[in-house]
């Protein structure tokens, strides 16, 4: 599947 | 170490809709809040495996 979107939160978890 | 991203777009029905994906630390430390991104991903694992920006 493809999309297009804006970034809105980026997010690391150990 | 799990690297995400939640996306916004609209919809066919013109609604605004957050999706998460899972992505490599390479494609997370490129990223920016704002960015326009075009993404390739697996609906079942909810990772997006091709991130290219527009």
């Amino acid at each position: 599947c493809e999309i297009t979107g804006k970034v809105i939160s980026l997010r690391a978890a150990a | 170490t799990w690297y995400g991203v939640a996306l916004s777009f609209i919809d066919t029905s013109a609604l605004e809709q957050v999706m998460t994906f899972a992505i490599r630390e390479e494609v997370y430390k490129s990223l920016r809040r704002g960015d326009i991104v075009h993404i390739t991903y697996s609906p079942n694992l909810h990772y997006a495996y091709v991130v290219e920006p527009i």
